[in-house]
């Protein structure tokens, strides 16, 4: 059903002879096309994303570094893909990107320590796709301090197996990632939180979500309410808005749904 | 130069099986709200007669065996199709209806040859 999606009957009116007159013809030969398009997307009707959907840059990147569609000769900036996701994406032939529900979000900054609870809505992956790999990328931004070299924040990933019971207890969580960062530097990191993401795309209940939680350090130029700035896990930490809907914690997963080939080496697989 | 007095050659109205341009642009069927890359699908599609398996040029010699072969060629047996023979995957950048980002590759998209089958 993929082969040409031009419905066969039309096709020969939409070649070199250019567009037919008839209208009703146009409108069924368009509709035709959308329902095969539409189906083969696995979707019912056609969606209308609001002028508020943000597609982040790092899909854009994905889609540009490796899709035959793109002139490849174009320079583009290459986001840096996490090398833990590298094998799985490659073997991928969907890649999917979430934002975190910020309704969910559990924000609290303690001496020294900020951490942050991020719930991922991860109903709409069909139950036929196997997710193989998963990252959660955060960004990270620059912080200036007068003693010019940067301090060393600890960034934990935990997976939360059971929430907290009270506000005042702490949730039952599982260590997924860990990593030291210095904080004179701006950029993407990469944690694997495939084994948590997989499960939870199977039984949705399991999903109690992510806690990120980041030590900053003592010993520093900076002060701390510039330090809490440094890890992007919160809109209210900064004062830009702007900044915050391509610079927010994505959630990307690699998944293949058992037919066709990876996404990652589309021109590797022409025939 | 076209040489004089010669009628121009004919040009053969049916045209053998083979590939044809055809690109949808996206944004030519308001797709392009939802699909953010690539602007538009380089589709093809086949079209063309299959002589298969005789050309009617065949016809043109009186030799035994080629009008033994020519005639007994039964009328009723349908003929071969223009189809596709050679495909390859694409890969599309697009928002679900949830909003939400995908990135899929998709086999069999752009049909890279033809043939009578």
């Amino acid at each position: 059903g993929a082969v040409g999606l031009i419905p066969d009957i039309d096709r020969r009116k939409y070649s070199d002879s250019g567009r037919q007159t008839a209208e009703r013809s146009d409108m069924n030969f368009l509709n035709a096309f959308e329902q095969r398009l539409l189906s083969m997307f696995g979707l019912k009707r056609r969606p209308t994303p609001s002028a508020s959907a943000v597609v982040p840059q790092y899909m854009l990147d994905l889609y540009h570094m490796h899709s035959e569609n793109d002139d490849l000769n174009i320079r583009r900036p290459r986001s840096t893909m996490g090398k833990h996701v590298e094998r799985a994406a490659s073997r991928a032939n969907t890649i999917r990107g979430f934002h975190h529900e910020e309704a969910f979000e559990a924000l609290s900054s303690l001496k020294g320590k900020t951490t942050q609870q991020f719930f991922f809505n991860l109903t709409s992956v069909p139950v036929e796709e196997l997710i193989t790999a998963a990252e959660l990328r955060i960004f990270r931004d620059q912080v200036l301090s007068e003693a010019g070299t940067g301090g060393f924040h600890r960034i934990n990933i935990y997976e939360v197996f059971r929430p907290a019971p009270a506000t005042s207890k702490e949730p039952l969580t599982r260590l997924l990632d860990t990593r030291l960062v210095q904080d004179s530097h701006t950029r993407w990191e990469s944690f694997d939180v495939g084994s948590a993401v997989g499960r939870w795309a199977r039984e949705s209940h399991h999903n109690h979500g992510i806690l990120v939680e980041v030590l900053h350090p003592k010993e520093s130029g900076a002060s701390e309410e510039a330090q809490r700035k440094h890890v992007r896990v919160s809109r209210s930490l900064h004062s830009d808005e702007d900044s915050w809907a391509q610079a927010r914690p994505l959630l990307v997963t690699y998944s293949h749904d058992g037919q066709g080939s990876a996404v990652l080496h589309a021109n590797r697989e022409k025939r | 130069q076209a040489r004089r007095g010669q009628k121009p050659r004919r040009k053969n109205p049916r045209t053998n099986c083979r590939r044809h341009a055809l690109y949808v642009d996206f944004s030519d069927v308001g797709w392009n709200e939802w699909i953010v890359a690539p602007p538009g699908y380089h589709a093809f599609y086949c079209h063309g007669e299959c002589p298969f398996p005789l050309s009617d040029h065949l016809n043109s010699t009186n030799h035994a065996i080629v009008q033994t072969l020519v005639n007994s060629v039964n009328s009723n047996i349908p003929r071969a199709c223009c189809v596709p023979t050679e495909l390859s995957p694409i890969s599309l950048l697009y928002l679900d209806e949830h909003e939400k980002v995908i990135l899929k590759n998709y086999q069999d998209m752009v049909v890279e040859g033809c043939g009578c089958r």
